[in-house]
Order: structure tokens, then C-alpha cells, then sequence
């Protein structure tokens, strides 16, 4: 599961079993109370139900493998959707796909050009009755002097059926096993250099911070850097064995998670050729499964030609077991801009898993829609070795959605 | 040896949660996603709200948040202009 947070905006996406809409509340809460975001559904933010009224919002997910073991509501989408409509208002839900095969559900709120409902005047407001669900009213554009993020897309991957032999990469044995290899051959290396580096695992420029909670980081930073091969850096850092444990390069996590990765060429899906500032923090589960989150501070132009640094990420989550095999794909990096077309990161992350199945939907805001993007969506209609079987277009007020199904021939 | 730019995203690893974890009972691929905006965009955050808005809340108030989901906070990566969360389950 992944967590996003920008200052505007917040994205959340669990997997398995998670009850991902019971945090709902809390989160509008913490949007009011924490950030300071404006509260239409009681007087005061000091109210116990005080919650930050979105400006728009989104939910997703494809259908369950195993939806009688979910936790209510997300057993159903008629419960999901239903759970959201107690919780705001003027939401639309969609189902796009095939009823009778694998299909994707949109829940959405739209931006509205005035406030609504109209608030009550202090005098004439009366309690609200306790209840575990009240709506909230979604919109209120007006409120916010700004125009919507330029350049806003989200493409998701949904891959289902994976290759078995790719699938075995996200078993901690398999990776315990290339990262052992890897050590030895490496340790080999430094001793032929008589140079004190136990190896390059993480191959990353990521500085990590070993920390025993996440709040509180405690002295045992190292630079991951310093795992590495340069021959500029050899001998001019402290050992790596007096700062990590090396049985733990094998073991751990998140050092494993760095060496999945690479081996099964996630780190290449936006290289640092051209996207010099993008970092990866994966992480590898025991016994198999592998979440990786992904940071690209890429500079972005705006529609009125000025650059701003740009708050782009993709997240990555493989479920490898093959009675539930599965790995999904988003990124809101935008395709082109001299980086990686949409068509080139598609191709890339298909070839990663090879699934039998695989679903494509690219949600795109229309003042980002321009030829460039326009051109790419239609040149990633096909894909070697895959058959499409639904191309489903959705036209929103300001958003565009494209969904395509795959089949592997 | 290490040199980087001003926006190197910092990595904090959350031990004690990532050596407990164990996916054995894992039977569910599909995620949920939500995604809820506060604003239109990062450049126009409403007035009163803090400058950096959502970010500017602290790691450990959205655990409780979390513990809701049922999710834990495994490492954090963090950007100028976007922090991610990296979560059990």
C-alpha cells in the first residue's frame, strides 16, 4: 500500500484487505484541524465532527478477486458507493468494462462553481444529530482562487495472470539468492580493489535514514551512494559493515526491495538518464510480494510557459502467489515532455510481468489534453503480443478517461 | 562522497514495522484508491490553510489514520513537493 501527500491534495492506495474508506473521516479531519483546510459541515473546526470539504474527489479500484473476504463496505460497489454518497455530496459513480469480465469502477466528485448547499447563518444552525455518516458538501471552487493543476494525469496499470517465471521475482527467496550472488561477487570485486565496499545492493543515490520509528531519526544515517562501485568515492567513506549489518543486506526489506528493482528492471522504467532526481523506496514482504514507491522532481512546464517543479511519483504493488497473481502500475509523470511517452512506460511495465491479463486506463485533464498526449494514447492502442478487447472512452466536464483491456494472443 | 541536489528526496525507514511483517495470508491483489484534492492545485491552497499544506502535517498524525485502514507506515521518501508513504499490507 502507498500513501501520497502533496499540499493539496492526498492519495491513498491499499491493498488486500485494508478498509481503506473507514480512514476517510479521519483524513478529512486531519485536512481541517491539521492543514488548516476550510470546514463547511459544522461551526467550528474545534467540533468533533469537523471535516475539510474536498475540492474534488476520486476513488477506484478494479473488481475483487475475493470480494466475500473483504471487510464491509468494500465487499461491493454498490456499498462503496453508497458509503461515499452518505459521506458527500453530488458524487457519480461508473462502472467501465466488461460486466462479465475484469472491469474497473470510478467513483467522482466534480468541482462546483458555487457553494452547496448554501451555508446556513450562524443563528439558524441547529445541532446535528450524531450520526456515524453526514454528507459533505465537494466543490466549492469558488472558494479557491487558483485554475486546475496543468499537466494532471494518472496512468494505471492493472495486470492480472502473471508470467510465472517473471512472478518469481518477487519471492524473497529468489531475491535473497541474487542478492547474496550479487554480495559475494561484489565483495570479490572490492577485495581484487582493495577497497572496503561490501558492494553495490542498493545501487541507489537515495541517503537513508535507519531510524526506530519513522518521527524519529536517529544517528545512523549513511548514503546509500556509498554501497556503490564509483571508483571516485573508493576509500574516501566509512565501511559500509560498521554501519549495516551485511547478513542484513540479504535480508532486509527494503535492501531487497532496492535489489528487486533493479534486477527486474523497475528502476529503468524512469531512468535517471532522463530523470536525474528520481528516487525509489521499495520494499520486499516475506515470504513474496514487493511495494515500491517512486519520487521524480522533475522540472514541469505550466500553460503559461513558467517552470515549477513538479510533485511526480509512480507506485508499483505485486502480488505474486499464482492463485491471486497480480501487480498494478500508476504514475502521474506525464508522458512526453522529454521524458518517457506513455506508450514507451506501458510497453516497459507489460514487459516486466508479462501478465495474461492486463487493463490501461489513462485519466487525463483536458487542459492537458493537447496533440502530443492526444497522439500517444493512440499509438499505445496496440501492444505486441496482446489482443485488445475493450477501448472505452469517458468524457467528464474537465477530465478525460481512457480504458483499454488487454489479452495476451 | 555523496552530492545531490536541493530536492533529494530523504529516505526514513519505519524499522520496527518492516521486520514484523510476514505475507503469507496474502489472497487479495487488487488495491483500493482514493484520492481526495483540497485545492486545484499545490499554487492555490485556499486561505487560513498552513503554506505547505497537507504536507505540513507531521508523520505520526496520520497514523491513527492509518491504523483505520489497517495499514502501517513503512518508510517515508521525502520531496519538496511530495512526501510518499510506503505501507504495510
Amino acid at each position: 500500500s502507498s500513501m501520497f501527500v502533496f499540499p493539496h491534495k492526498l492519495i491513498l492506495k491499499t491493498c488486500g484487505t485494508t478498509t481503506l474508506l473507514w480512514g476517510l473521516r479521519s483524513l478529512l479531519r486531519i485536512a481541517a484541524v491539521e492543514a488548516g483546510f476550510p470546514v463547511h459541515n459544522t461551526p467550528s473546526v474545534d467540533d468533533e465532527r469537523a471535516a475539510a470539504t474536498p475540492y474534488r474527489v476520486f476513488y477506484s479500484r478494479k473488481n475483487f478477486l475475493y470480494p466475500e473476504k473483504q471487510p464491509t463496505p468494500h465487499r461491493s460497489w454498490l456499498h462503496e458507493v453508497k458509503f461515499l454518497d452518505e459521506t458527500f455530496e453530488g458524487g457519480s459513480a461508473y462502472m467501465v468494462g466488461k460486466m462479465n469480465g475484469d472491469h474497473w469502477y470510478l467513483y467522482i466528485t466534480s468541482p462546483e462553481t458555487t457553494l452547496t448547499p448554501p451555508r446556513t447563518p450562524d443563528e439558524e444552525r441547529t445541532p446535528m444529530k450524531p450520526s456515524r455518516h453526514f454528507r459533505i458538501p465537494t466543490g466549492l471552487a469558488s472558494a479557491f482562487n487558483g485554475v486546475p493543476e496543468s499537466s494532471d494525469e494518472t496512468l494505471e496499470i492493472l495486470m492480472t495472470d502473471l508470467d510465472p517465471e517473471n512472478a518469481k521475482k518477487f519471492y524473497l527467496e529468489h531475491v535473497s539468492a541474487v542478492a547474496s550472488a550479487r554480495l559475494s561477487s561484489q565483495a570479490q570485486e572490492a577485495r581484487d580493489n582493495s577497497v572496503h565496499s561490501l558492494g553495490d545492493l542498493a545501487g541507489s543515490t537515495a541517503t537513508i535514514r535507519t531510524a526506530s520509528t519513522a518521527e524519529s531519526v536517529v544517528d545512523e544515517t549513511f548514503d546509500v551512494s556509498s554501497l556503490g562501485s564509483d571508483s571516485d568515492n573508493h576509500g574516501s567513506y566509512t565501511p559500509v559493515s560498521e554501519q549495516l549489518d551485511p547478513a542484513s543486506l540479504t535480508t532486509e526489506g527494503h535492501a531487497l526491495g532496492t535489489v528487486v528493482s533493479d534486477n527486474c528492471g523497475l528502476s529503468d522504467v524512469y531512468p535517471t538518464s532522463k530523470y536525474p532526481d528520481a528516487k525509489i523506496d521499495a520494499y520486499m514482504f516475506s515470504p513474496c510480494g514487493f511495494s515500491a514507491n517512486g519520487i521524480i522532481p522533475a522540472p514541469q512546464k505550466q500553460e503559461n510557459d513558467t517552470v515549477t517543479k513538479a510533485g511526480h511519483y509512480f507506485t508499483v504493488h505485486v502480488t505474486p502467489e499464482p492463485h491471486c497473481s497480480y501487480a498494478s502500475f500508476e504514475t502521474n509523470v506525464p508522458g512526453g515532455q522529454n521524458g518517457r511517452e506513455t506508450s514507451e512506460v506501458i510497453e516497459h511495465v507489460v514487459g516486466i510481468f508479462k501478465p495474461g491479463h492486463f487493463s490501461v486506463t489513462l485519466f487525463e485533464a483536458k487542459a492537458a489534453n493537447d496533440v502530443a498526449t492526444g497522439a500517444a494514447r493512440k499509438r499505445f492502442d496496440s501492444l505486441a503480443g496482446y489482443r485488445r478487447i475493450d477501448r472505452i472512452v469517458h468524457d467528464f466536464d474537465d477530465y478525460e478517461l481512457v480504458f483499454r483491456y488487454y489479452e495476451r494472443e | 562522497p555523496f552530492s545531490s541536489s536541493e530536492d533529494t528526496p530523504q529516505l526514513t525507514i519505519n524499522h520496527d514495522v518492516a521486520a514484523e511483517l510476514d505475507s503469507s495470508s496474502a489472497f487479495e491483489g487488487p488495491e483500493k484508491l482514493l484520492e481526495v484534492w483540497f485545492a486545484p492545485s499545490a499554487e492555490s491552497l485556499p486561505s487560513g490553510v498552513k503554506p505547505d499544506g497537507l504536507k505540513s502535517v507531521a508523520a505520526d498524525i496520520w497514523v491513527p489514520m492509518l491504523d483505520e485502514v489497517h495499514c502501517k507506515v513503512l518508510s517515508v521518501l521525502k520531496s519538496e513537493r511530495v512526501d510518499a508513504y510506503l505501507l504495510s499490507e
